[in-house]
Parts: C-alpha cells; sequence; structure tokens
C-alpha cells in the first residue's frame, strides 16, 4: 500500500493533458497543472463531480452562490464553450488564456465582443448596449437618468458605429477598441502570471517528470 | 442634450466597471 495520496485526476471528466493544453495555450505545463489546483478546488465546492456548475462558478467568483447577474451568466456561457451547462477543465484553460496577460490582442478583442454580443448574432445591438448599462446601474446602485443613458448610448454609437446602422459589428468594434484601449482592461488577468506561486501544491500532483518552467 | 461632451463616458467604459467582469475573484482566497 502506497503512502501517496492519488488526485484521481485521471477519472476527472474532461481532463485534458497539461501538455497538450500547454501547447495550445500561452501556459506552461507548470501553470496548466497550478490552475487545476484551482479547478478541483471550484469544482467541488459544491457537487464534487469535477465540473464546474455555473452555481460554482458564481461562488468563486463572488464568494456567493446566489448572485444572479447578466454579465456573470455571459462569462460563463462563454467559458462552457461545449454548451453543455458545466464547464471542463480544458473550456476552463482555454477560456482563462485568453485573460493572459500574454495572450493576443485580438483573442481579446474577439471574447469581448462576443461578451457584448448578448444574444449571439454577430452584432452589438444598440438594446443589447442598453440592457447591460441597465445591469450595471442596478448592480452598482448608481442612478442615472433615462435620458442621460440614451446620451450615452447615444455618443457611444456615433463614435462605435461607423456605418450608422444601430449595430456594431465585428470590424467596426475592432476599430473602436483600438481607439479606447482602455475597453480591453478587463480582459487580461495579472494574477495568470503568478498562478503557479499562488497554487504550489501542483507539484505535489504533478504528472509531468519534469516540471517545465 | 449634448452627445458630443467631452466629459461623457461611453458605455462600454460604464459597462466595464462591472464587478461581475472582474475575474480575479477566482484568485482570492
Amino acid at each position: 500500500m502506497g503512502c501517496l495520496q492519488s488526485t484521481g485526476r485521471r477519472h476527472v471528466p474532461g481532463h485534458e493533458d497539461p501538455i497538450i493544453l500547454a501547447s495550445q495555450t500561452a501556459f506552461t505545463v507548470s501553470e496548466v497543472e497550478a490552475l487545476f489546483e484551482l479547478y478541483k478546488s471550484i469544482s467541488s465546492s459544491v457537487i464534487d463531480d469535477g465540473l464546474i456548475s455555473k452555481e460554482e462558478f458564481q461562488l468563486a467568483l463572488f464568494k456567493n452562490r446566489k448572485k444572479e447577474n447578466l454579465f456573470a451568466n455571459r462569462v460563463f456561457d462563454l467559458f462552457d464553450v461545449k454548451r453543455k451547462g458545466v464547464i471542463d477543465f480544458g473550456d476552463f484553460v482555454r477560456s482563462l488564456n485568453v485573460f493572459h496577460p500574454n495572450a493576443p490582442q485580438e483573442d481579446k478583442i474577439d471574447f469581448s465582443f462576443k461578451l457584448y454580443d448578448l444574444d449571439s448574432t454577430g452584432y452589438i445591438e444598440r438594446q443589447e448596449v442598453k440592457q447591460m448599462l441597465i445591469a450595471l446601474l442596478c448592480e452598482s446602485e448608481m442612478k442615472l437618468a433615462d435620458e442621460t443613458v440614451e446620451m450615452i448610448l447615444d455618443k457611444t454609437f456615433l463614435e462605435a458605429d461607423v456605418d450608422q446602422d444601430g449595430k456594431i459589428d465585428k470590424s467596426e468594434w475592432h476599430n473602436f477598441v483600438i481607439k479606447n484601449p482602455s475597453l480591453l482592461k478587463i480582459m487580461t488577468l495579472p494574477y495568470l502570471r503568478d498562478i503557479t506561486t499562488t497554487f504550489p501544491s501542483f507539484v505535489f500532483n504533478s504528472e509531468v517528470d519534469e516540471i517545465a518552467t | 442634450k449634448s452627445p458630443d461632451s467631452p466629459t461623457l463616458i461611453n458605455a462600454f467604459q460604464l459597462i466595464g466597471m462591472s464587478s461581475c467582469l472582474d475575474l480575479s475573484g477566482f484568485f482570492e482566497k
């Protein structure tokens, strides 16, 4: 009988080889393994089934499973790449990869476009932006008169919607973000540079012979 | 009504202030 405790990683649904995931992302093998430590804690926080449910996702983000929010739902849906209603490890790593400080800016622009294209029509429509503004106002308890919201929308669409058809297409979004780079701030997580020090226990559970740096 | 007011923030700058779009919660223990 061995005294080392097995993590049972091979039995985690959707668990993909860290070497392959590292080859497809900006993460090193060690960082993928450190992310697995984070993944394990999130995916076992409500039901220990090796998958992240929406409830577990929200609990990890807000420490509160009851918080229903338009943005949190949208981010979850984008992480749920295979549209299964849950996030597996491959989804988790590939989605977080977009938030890596070294990820290509184009990937960040694409992800942010999908985030704001709430109904996935390929356009960010004015009514979607208004819906998100109203959600933000509710969340922050900030009060803005409807007329002010409309003025903000007018100004935004005047700048972003170059052909003035009432919706922002991908190319218009790209140009708008290039002119307003602060819009991509939410798309970078500096924490992702330090995940091996945040989750050092990965070294005890590593499945690769030599830890890549 | 002055849609060109230089002080007016754009809608996406405002939306980006949502705490629900900040994924750093994953890393804060």
